[in-house]
């Protein structure tokens, strides 16, 4: 699971069993009362004093694959959109794609969106009036263009790919990975006479904290320690076991799989500097991973991508989501889906083009065109909807 | 942290979290939910009440009192000047 924290806005993506939209009251009290957003009383749940008026709000998800084990409101759709319904007014709620196979629900309020009021006596509906801001009209109407999200959904990964988010396999690479850089010292070592240092950045530990490190920070942490523990037993012609700790550290081997999957050559280093993965490993198995890409010569601009693996072959699924724009990167929304599926290799996947109306009409009907023919899949469903400011593109594909 | 200033991105690990056993046996259930709440329609169109840093001047335990509700603990938190990315368990 993932969150991701604008100055403007939160995103919120939870798996499993999570209650997320029960943390949604919450959510807007602390925008209100902590964030200063214009508030009102408002008729939520779990009695918040305060609640931020949104701008926005979209809510969506897939299809369950076992909806009768999700708890609070999203045992069902219809649940899920009562419950936000309580609490926005106007809101609307779609299913996308055919009922009997895959398909995605969505839930959008339109721009301008307002808490449903309590049923409360006069005297409270004055002092409502009294917490409101009225927005200027001209802030109002920013317009969202150049926002674009970007998201696929996979099941039925390939077993082989699917192997790689499994603890097992991750330790066993970072194994190999510890011993080559041992050889590597200990032929210097012997070579040469001198001790190499680590490639890459120089990071500095304090505490908690991992300061000021690049994409690879941690894999060299992790490799220098290999290192050093084989400088104290240079006699022996093996290293030292590979530490428990560093074989099963989530973060540790997030990192290797990042690497080792080809997630980390999304957006690369060498093209966006302060680009930053922070990935996990989950024991037995599963991997999640959220990436800040800050577009250079722009510091006013950082976006994000996100991916969450449940390898498992019973349930296989992967995600992926992006909001990094395609005219930030040069790249295509083509190359990136491509870039994603050669990954995870699902059997059947989603993807969701979710993006604001603007100047790039014509291009992005150049992209829409590509995404019809992906390599090694046959496109079932192209549902196209307009949405008040947004366009919204669903495919859905299954493998030739 | 100054590595804000100059856009570098900024990770801290929450050990607290990240030492407990966080087994994913029992996860059966990959398909996410995803919510997007927009308090106003941009960065630069933070009305005059918010802090200048909107959202991003919320403590991170006001999130994970928030995240306690959701049934997510932080195990990580990468911080930029746009955007803070928090990873979470389940």
């Amino acid at each position: 699971s993932s969150m991701f924290v604008f100055p403007h806005k939160l995103v919120l993506k939870t798996c499993g069993t999570t209650t997320l939209l029960c943390g949604l009251p919450r959510m807007l009290e602390i925008a209100a009362l902590e964030a200063g957003f214009p508030y009102v009383k408002a008729d939520l749940p779990q009695d918040v004093p305060a609640a931020a008026t949104p701008h926005r709000v979209f809510y969506s998800r897939k299809n369950y694959l076992y909806p009768d084990q999700q708890r609070g409101p999203h045992r069902s759709w219809r649940d899920e959109v009562r419950y936000l319904d309580k609490m926005f007014m106007g809101g609307s709620a779609y299913m996308i794609g055919k009922m009997n196979g895959e398909h995605w629900y969505l839930y959008i309020t339109g721009p301008g969106t307002q808490l449903t009021p309590p049923a409360t006596p006069e005297e409270d509906r004055l002092e409502t009036k009294m917490h409101s801001f009225q927005i200027p009209e001209k802030l109002n109407n920013v317009t969202d263009s150049g926002d674009e999200t970007l998201e696929i959904l996979m099941t039925d990964l390939e077993e082989t790919n699917a192997r790689q988010f499994y603890l097992d396999d991750a330790s066993a690479i970072a194994k190999d990975n510890a011993r080559r850089a041992y050889d590597l010292r200990k032929d210097a070592v012997a070579h040469l006479g001198v001790i190499p240092e680590c490639n890459g950045s120089d990071p500095s530990i304090s505490g908690n904290t991992l300061v000021d490190g690049k994409d690879d920070a941690r894999f060299d942490v992790f490799a220098q320690t290999s290192v050093e523990h084989s400088a104290l037993n240079s006699d022996e012609d093996e290293p030292l076991s590979f530490s428990q700790e560093l074989s099963t550290e989530g973060h540790t081997l997030g990192t290797v799989v990042t690497e080792n999957s080809g997630l980390a050559d999304l957006y690369p280093t060498s093209k966006y500097p302060d680009a930053r993965i922070d990935s996990y490993l989950f024991t037995p198995c599963g991997y999640s991973a959220n990436g800040v890409v800050p577009v250079p010569d722009d510091v006013e601009s950082t976006h994000y991508w996100t991916v969450h693996v449940t390898p498992e072959p019973q349930c296989s699924y992967a995600s992926f989501e992006t909001n990094v724009p395609t005219r930030a990167t040069g790249r295509s929304t083509v190359d990136v889906v491509q870039h994603v599926l050669g990954i995870f290799k699902p059997g059947r996947f989603s993807v969701t083009l979710f993006e604001a109306k603007g100047d790039n009409d014509s291009t992005s009907a150049k992209w829409d065109k590509a995404m019809e023919r992906i390599k090694g899949y046959r496109r079932v469903d192209r549902i196209v909807h307009d949405l008040e400011g947004y366009e919204l593109v669903f495919r859905y594909f299954e493998r030739e | 942290p100054s590595s804000l200033a100059n856009g570098t991105p900024h990770l801290t690990i929450n050990k607290e979290i990240t030492a407990l056993d966080l087994d994913s046996s029992c996860a059966f259930e990959g398909p996410e939910k995803l919510l997007e709440v927009w308090f106003c329609a941009s960065e630069q169109a933070l009305p005059p009440t918010a802090s200048p840093l909107g959202l991003k001047v919320v403590s991170q335990d006001a999130w994970k009192k928030m995240l306690d509700l959701v049934n997510c603990k932080v195990l990580s938190v990468v911080e930029s000047r746009n955007v803070d990315a928090y990873l979470l368990s389940e």
